[in-house]
């Protein structure tokens, strides 16, 4: 196949209701079908447009709010996929494993494959030193059945996010890929995106084509939003990624897409309803043989090449998401700035169609670790808008703008060839490729 | 290349060799 239908649905994941007592492994499936049973209409309505795969999001089967005892009725033993089994052919093989026999079922039935996040238990003993105490170990689970319903590929989630407590982290990351008539493939799940391995690793090392990314991701303005940031991890990776996000406008969840190297194919964000939403695009089975696949960008060439922009500037410091920038606020209608913050300079030149007198920009630099909620080095170079005209504002979610740019260029001496581009417009929408452009030399500019 | 109503334009980027041995820790929330 030159090309496939991808689909992804954004589940509004129902959850179990709040309890002293853990489930009975009874209530735990109840649970846990009712989201099937949601999963399975979207699996079905998928197959029949043609999808030959549906990726569904992280913790969609049970929810995310357990502690290891409470999600213990929820697990099964999955076992690794060189078993060759059809848990909807042979449901006993395994043990109890009514959650995989029906996830089998559906892909089987279907004739579709289906990515799901379940929990995998394994048992150990005083044997193994970094047992736990209560004799097993838990974790947080992709599994992937093809169109035959055989489990083809099972992923332990390796950077736990912090308040994940109900699972252990694997010993060693796991670099997990399958081929398919339709490219090859690599899984990880929701936090693991920041990471080298398995993220990098897996499209690196193992070549493969697309990612599949079941996540749980809250949005954080300005910089961690859902859409915008894998959309520009797929791009600088340049591989396509099928991202499934669990729908929870609560807690600020939303944002699922089907992104390719070249394109956003399509995405959707929804801070208005609660209902999930079913996705479909075609993309390419193999992005590297395309003679529209972007070719690899050197993102501090021109930032090292061009002298610093020395224009009368004031800096002042901002928080964004615990990270303190260091920002310079855009005085003009049009200008040049450069911000820097140790070893990165942040060039930035631009012209508005107007300069508001009721919204301020500011340039922004962070060259640093950052330590919340998870531990990782970051260089930044942004253009934001302040939440309002005061100063210490910068920084601060901001939903709406009317300041338009008419050109823009944004570059970075960074230290890293791993530079992930954000253009979010107002109403936090995604810019269209048509009307920016990443330069090989590392420029991030509007086009024409 | 029409105006764009930009809220945010960023380069993330992430220097992978200076990054402790796992992400998934940190203090938590500093609320």
């Amino acid at each position: 196949l030159d090309s496939f239908t991808a689909a992804v649905y954004e589940h509004a994941v129902l959850l179990p209701n709040a309890t002293e007592s853990p489930a009975s492994r009874e209530e735990a499936l109840l649970l846990m079908n009712r989201n099937l049973d949601v999963l399975e209409k979207a699996t079905k309505l998928a197959a029949r447009q043609g999808a030959h795969i549906i990726v569904t999001p992280e913790d969609g089967i049970y929810g995310w709010v357990f502690t290891r005892e409470s999600i213990y009725p929820y697990l099964e033993d999955i076992p690794a996929p060189e078993v060759n089994w059809i848990p909807c052919r042979d449901p006993q093989r395994f043990g109890y494993t009514p959650v995989q026999e029906r996830l089998s079922c559906l892909a089987k039935d279907s004739s579709i494959y289906v990515v799901a996040n379940i929990g995998d238990k394994k048992p150990c003993n005083s044997s193994d030193p970094l047992c736990p105490p209560d004799g097993r170990y838990q974790y947080n689970t992709d599994v992937v059945f093809d169109s035959e319903g055989r489990l083809v590929a099972r992923y332990h989630k390796y950077n736990l996010f912090a308040p994940e407590i109900q699972f252990d982290f694997p010993k060693d990351s796991e670099v997990v890929t399958f081929d398919t008539p339709f490219g090859k493939f690599g899984i990880f799940t929701c936090f693991d995106i920041f990471s080298h391995d398995p993220a990098v690793v897996v499209v690196q090392d193992f070549e493969v084509d697309s990612v599949l990314y079941p996540t749980a991701w809250y949005n954080t303005l300005p910089l961690l939003s859902a859409v915008p940031f894998h959309s520009a991890w797929a791009r600088a990776m340049r591989v396509n990624l099928l991202a499934a996000n669990t729908h929870n406008t609560r807690m600020h969840m939303t944002g699922s897409g089907i992104y390719s190297p070249e394109a956003v194919k399509v995405y959707h964000y929804d801070m208005e309803t609660e209902s999930g939403q079913l996705l479909l695009s075609e993309l390419r089975c193999r992005p590297r043989s395309q003679p529209t696949y972007p070719a690899a960008v050197d993102w501090s060439a021109y930032a090292r090449s061009v002298k610093p922009f020395l224009s009368e500037q004031t800096h002042f410091p901002g928080l964004i998401y615990f990270d303190e920038f260091t920002f310079t606020k855009l005085k003009g209608k049009t200008g040049n700035y450069t911000v820097c913050q140790k070893d990165l300079c942040c060039h930035l030149s631009y012209k508005m169609s107007e300069k508001r007198v009721d919204e301020v920009y500011a340039l922004g630099a962070f060259d640093g670790l950052h330590t919340v909620e998870g531990q990782y080095y970051l260089q930044i170079c942004t253009l934001l808008k302040c939440q309002t005209t005061d100063l210490r504002t910068c920084g601060e979610p901001v939903g709406s703008a009317f300041t338009t740019f008419e050109e823009f260029s944004l570059s970075g001496t960074f230290g890293t060839s791993y530079v992930f581009p954000q253009i979010i417009l107002s109403g936090s929408q995604l810019a269209p490729e048509r009307h920016y452009e990443v330069s090989r030399d590392g420029r991030l500019q509007s086009r024409g | 290349g029409a105006p764009l109503p930009v809220l945010v334009m960023t380069l993330y980027g992430r220097v992978f060799e200076k990054d402790p041995p796992r992400l998934g820790q940190g203090p938590g929330k500093l609320q």
